[in-house]
């Protein structure tokens, strides 16, 4: 979840 | 940041990087759709609006800003500087009728129901349909010209290469976000036709243009 949250995506 | 993704970015900077330039160089905006650009550019500032909230990379905060910056850029030159040469007779898309939905979309299925949050999903949702009058613009005209061409197939090509990078980051870092991943797939999608008479067409040497 956290990674999700963070979008590190462009 | 795998090479799926590195190549995706860059291949995005290009697409946006292209069309600017091509507008720039031919003092003309002809044949492209600023109800898109304006799309693009509402895709960009509700998305990276962590921009100021959270920290990621110089790479991540870099790429951001020029995606901003790019994406106003080419609103000004189509809307203001090169309005003569706007084609806005074939650019007939109605906005509110993917603006509105998606953003109903946003507020219904989100990861979390905060404003920025809702933000991102909006953007994520627009993004995937944002293409959209461009390509009805195309169809209405019956062609198009090669640079933006170009500029669609880079634009494509980032997409499909996230596609890609998702199920590596799946396999490799157990990392899964379905509604990124549901819009990217529905953004690729929309790019196939064109692919399609990409390959047949532009890359053979000839301009984009449809069967009447």
């Amino acid at each position: 979840a956290d990674l999700i949250e963070s979008h590190d995506e462009l | 940041m795998n090479i799926f993704r590195l190549v995706g970015d860059l291949s995005h900077l290009l697409a946006i990087l292209l069309l600017l330039w091509k507008i720039w160089k031919t003092r003309s905006c002809a044949g492209v759709s600023g109800k898109s650009q304006i799309m693009f550019g509402l895709v960009y500032i509700t998305r990276y609006l962590d921009l100021f909230t959270n920290f990621i990379s110089i790479y991540n905060t870099t790429m951001k800003a020029i995606f901003i910056a790019v994406a106003i850029a080419t609103i000004y030159l189509i809307y203001f500087k090169f309005k003569a040469t706007y084609d806005s007779n074939h650019d007939t898309f109605r906005m509110e009728f993917l603006i509105v939905p998606v953003g109903g979309l946003a507020f219904l299925v989100n990861h979390d129901f905060t404003a920025l949050e809702i933000l991102w999903t909006f953007s994520i949702y627009l993004e995937s349909v944002a293409i959209l009058p461009q390509l009805f613009m195309i169809s209405k005209t019956g062609e198009a010209e090669t640079i933006t061409s170009h500029y669609l197939f880079a634009l494509g090509s980032y997409r499909a290469l996230y596609i890609v990078n998702w199920v590596y980051r799946y396999y490799f870092e157990g990392f899964f976000d379905l509604i990124a991943i549901v819009a990217g797939c529905v953004q690729t999608i929309l790019y196939c036709d064109f692919f399609y008479l990409y390959v047949t067409k532009v890359m053979h040497g000839k301009k984009l243009s449809l069967p009447a």
